[in-house]
Order: C-alpha cells, then structure tokens, then sequence
C-alpha cells in the first residue's frame, strides 16, 4: 500500500492511498485504502490521513475519519487523536500505520509495525525518507 | 501557511536485517519530489498527492499498481483512493485490473461522475470510457509476486499474510 497526504500554500488537505491489497486475498476481499474515511480521508476542518495495515481493522474503527472527528469534535491535537485510534486498532489485533497532515505544522506518521515505508517533505524542511521504526 | 508533503509505502516487517527492497528509499525520495514540484509553484493538494502516489504506483518495490500482491488467483486487483479536504468530494476504485494509475482512475471518479466508490469491471469499463492509461497483468505483476503468492498457497491453510506485503 502507499499514499501520500499534502497541504498546499493556500492551506487546503488531500489525501490519496493506492493498494493491491495482502498476497492471497480471495473472494473479492476489499481492505480499508478505497473506502473513504477507513484507509483515505481528508477533510479542511481537521486533517488529512492516509493508513496501511491489516485493512480489516482500519475499516471496523473508521481509523482516517475518527482521527480527523477527535480533532474536530473533541478539540484533540493531532497526534494524541492519532495515537489514541491506533491504539484502539493495536487493542483489537490490528497492525499498520497511518500517515497525519495537520491543519498546521509538520505532517507526521505513526505505526505499529517494525518498519513504515515513510518520507516527508515541506516549505521549511528538506525532504527526508525512512523504512525503520529506530530512524 | 506553508505546504508540506508526507507519503508512505506501506507498513510490515522490515528491519535491518530483513530491509525489503534496494531501490524502495530512491521510489520515495522521487515520489516527494514529484509532490513538491507541484507544491512549491503554488499547486493544489490535490494535483501534489496524485503526482506522489502516482511515482509509488510505478515503483516495483511497493504493493501498489506494477508490483502489487496479487489475489489467491494470481491477478493483480488494484484498490485506491483520493479525497479533496476543502469540499470533501472524493473518488474510489476496488478491484480494478487494467489500469497503470488507480489513483488516477479514483481521481476521475471524483471528477467525472456523482458516484464515490466504483468496483470492479464497471470501474474497469469507466477507464476504458474515460480514457486511463491502461495497463496489461503481464506489466502490472512482477515475478516475486507471483512466487510470494505460491509460497503463500503452498500454506496447508493458504491464509494471507498481512506481515509480508513489504508496504
């Protein structure tokens, strides 16, 4: 799975996710990465997610809309909206990893896994990339 | 404000001992530069996180577009999806196999009809009529997919392993 979250000089959030799903999947199984608000969600009022993992559970908490409805509704900050829904997901046998464009500083990402394919670039830092939980 | 990009590749078991891929920091590091261009020239969002899953979706290294994990019956069935935060239009594909950028096809979906979510031949049949760049199975699959797929099969249970997807 991949996916990238931007914010744009005007400010407006986007988010896309693009997978070929688990190695195996039978009976037109689908994951979270289509299903907006599950794997793929942006929204100006909160944030912008892209997530990657077992989709099953991604889907079953809405993981991408109910970090963007912690910020909105509940006022939380970005990342303790985020770890609190991976949390759940972990809690549930989940794995996987997400990452956040908030409405303002630098994007971010989280997960679960031993490693997250991952990079970052934006106006006030050089581009920067990682595959390991320790860099 | 000022822009900013983030992308991922997929999350799994990679560690140093077991990196995955040579080539997957390079796909990343073209992928951010392709968002960036469109950033740092005043571009949109939108265009910047098309631009990025696009480069991915070419990368062999990843599990998306050329190089997906493929299905129990050795097809290459691509999911995406693109969102628009200032009006929360969206668009989505599930299942589609003809296709070179699904993100791309997800992105017409939004643009092009009222629907959010189109799945299978019928998404394949919208990209044929809306004119996606096609792509065939034999360009979109790799043979390490198709060898991960018979070890996977050869399982006396042949469960999916989520952990080996190597993003």
């Amino acid at each position: 799975t991949v996916g990238a979250v931007a914010r744009d000089a005007a400010g407006g959030l986007a988010a896309a996710t693009s997978t070929g799903g688990v190695t195996g999947k039978r009976w037109g199984r689908i994951g979270d990465s289509p299903l907006i608000g599950a794997g793929t969600y942006a929204d100006d009022r909160a944030c912008a997610v892209s997530a990657t993992g077992s989709g099953e559970f991604f889907i079953r908490t809405s993981c991408a809309h109910e970090i963007a409805a912690r910020i909105r509704l509940a006022g939380e900050d970005a990342a303790t909206a985020t770890e609190t829904v991976l949390a759940e997901i972990t809690a549930m046998g989940g794995t996987g990893g997400v990452i956040v464009m908030p409405l303002d500083g630098a994007p971010f990402w989280r997960f679960s896994t031993k490693g997250m394919y991952r990079g970052r670039v934006t106006a006030d830092q050089a581009a920067e990339v990682g595959v390991f939980d320790d860099e | 404000m000022t822009w900013a990009l983030a992308i991922h590749g997929g999350a799994g078991s990679m560690t140093r001992a077991n990196p995955g891929p040579a080539g997957a920091r390079d796909a990343l590091a073209q992928a951010l530069a392709a968002g960036e261009a469109v950033l740092v020239e005043g571009g949109a969002a939108l265009d910047a996180v098309e631009a990025a899953v696009r480069v991915l979706e070419d990368a062999p290294e990843f599990n998306a577009g050329r190089g997906a994990a493929l299905s129990y019956d050795g097809v290459a069935e691509l999911d995406a999806a693109i969102m628009h935060g200032a009006t929360r239009k969206a668009g989505a594909v599930a299942g589609v196999t003809a296709t070179r950028h699904p993100v791309s096809l997800a992105r017409a979906v939004m643009e092009q009809s009222p629907h959010v979510l189109l799945g299978g031949a019928g998404a394949d049949a919208f990209a044929v009529a809306h004119g996606l760049e096609p792509a065939t199975q034999d360009w979109l699959i790799l043979p390490e997919r198709r060898a991960q797929l018979e070890i996977m099969r050869a399982k006396p249970d042949g469960a999916f392993d989520v952990e080996m997807k190597f993003g």
